[in-house]
């Protein structure tokens, strides 16, 4: 079956979409079947690949009623990567959830078919910057959570309380098989010492799970969703390319490899 | 009374956090009694003053028993400048919100104390990186809107939603008087095409809301919270220093002139 990712962090614009498409697509590339949803409202994910946001085709309506995603699957128009789309109406879904019954679980039990029956090997579900039911959702229905840690001091305030999650959700008995599966520095900046600093916070108490790959700062990544391209199409020898398919390959060897 | 500005935008890190302290300080330095409501569950602004996130000390339980705010004051060590601070439990407080009545004005009239009688002449509102309970609270006890849009294709994309939620609050007859106070670039690299062309659409379809001051990209400003000092402290000559200070004397001369 395939290996469930929440890309998450709840501090905002710390490269969440940005390593979930780039990671998706580097990971198609080297012939792994991978699915990205996109968990969050405002549907970035869906739009960097270049895919238009159409209410009720989203997550959204599986979510509520407890259906089967695999209906909501659509081509991402590269071989190997597919994608659950997001919608805006997906902001009301956790106003919506809150009021039924196993509300944690609903992702988890749609995407229970998916995850077992068509050959996927890797599913990233992009969330958005909060601990809401969305967030908590992708959590539940994660194998692992994936760290997108931007090379600054307020992102690094927040990073006990993302990882603290794991906890909670193994204590509460919801998804005791969760794990950190790694924690990925983004928009590294080798010129400033707060780059550097916040490196050496994250390899004192997390030294096993940091990834060895930062992502530098690249305008190309910043560039590239307004033409609805990854940065492997729109520029494929940048800095930002490079290192996606370097921590593309290292998250390869962590999880896929045996 | 003092005029209520909430700080939102649903992408997160595009600077709501930074404009909000830095705003807030420089109108204090300018003699302008100011208050600060931190209203993110990650409590950025609440340490960005250098000062503890402790349960039980912010707006979390007024908000919930509609009590009057004025006794969480705290003073930020700073002339003319005041806050109450946010705590991590204010993240419960969106699910426990949302199964009261009237939900959503719980924050006006918890303020309405403090907006008539303390002498403040403006509250700043900072809002989490989604349009949830905490970040409506604060739209529909706010006068404007203050949006900092990140001079980027993403944060550019979700413009349209949250300037649309002034409309629904409008139709919905919940907070008729909110109005668009205002569009601030941050992050502004005038190196790249990027930022120049979202400055464009900027003044093409919002021309006479866009200030004209643009935040400058500046590692001052991502250096500052780290010691606990507003960028007029930790590096007053500095581009952020010196583009904060005429935004606030801009925001000055558009609301508080007359
Ligand atoms: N390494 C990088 N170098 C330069 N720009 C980057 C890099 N990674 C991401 N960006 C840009 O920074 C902004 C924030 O990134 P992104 O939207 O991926 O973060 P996010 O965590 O998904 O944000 P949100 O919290 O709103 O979901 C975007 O405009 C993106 O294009
Ligand atoms: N003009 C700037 N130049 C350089 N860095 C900046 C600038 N403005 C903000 N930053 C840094 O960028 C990051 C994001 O800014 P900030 O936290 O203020 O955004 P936010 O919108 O409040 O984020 P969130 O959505 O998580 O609440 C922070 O690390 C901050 O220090
Ligand atoms: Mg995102
Ligand atoms: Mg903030």
């Amino acid at each position: 079956p395939a290996i469930t990712f929440a890309i998450a962090n709840q501090k905002g614009g710390v490269g969440k979409t940005t390593t979930t498409v780039s990671l998706g697509h580097a990971l198609a590339l080297m012939g792994v079947p991978t699915l990205i949803v996109d968990m969050d409202p405002q549907a970035n994910a869906t739009s960097c690949l270049g895919l238009e946001k159409r209410s009720g085709f989203g997550v959204y309506e599986p979510l509520l009623n407890g259906t089967n995603l695999a209906g909501r699957v659509i081509s991402s128009r590269r071989k190997n990567l597919w994608i659950i789309p997001s919608e805006l109406d997906l902001a009301a879904a956790e106003l919506e959830l809150s009021s039924q019954s196993e509300y944690l679980i609903k992702l988890r039990s749609s995407l229970l078919s998916l995850k077992e029956n068509y050959g996927l090997q890797v599913i990233l579900i992009d969330c958005p910057p909060t601990l809401g039911l969305l967030s908590m959702n992708a959590l539940c229905a994660a194998d692992f959570l994936i760290v997108t840690l931007q090379s600054e001091y307020l992102a690094m305030e927040g990073l006990g309380q993302i990882t603290g999650v794991i906890e909670k959700l193994k204590q509460a008995d919801v998804n005791p098989s969760l794990n950190l599966g790694g924690i990925v520095m983004t928009m590294y900046d080798s010129r400033t010492r707060l780059s550097y600093e916040v490196w050496q916070e994250v390899n004192r108490y997390y030294a096993d799970k940091a990834f060895r790959t930062a992502i530098p700062r690249n305008a190309r990544l910043s560039e590239a969703p307004s033409f609805g391209q990854t940065v492997f199409e729109y520029a494929p020898d940048s800095s930002g390319s490079l290192a996606y398919r370097a921590f593309a390959r290292e998250f390869a060897e962590r999880f896929l490899s045996h």
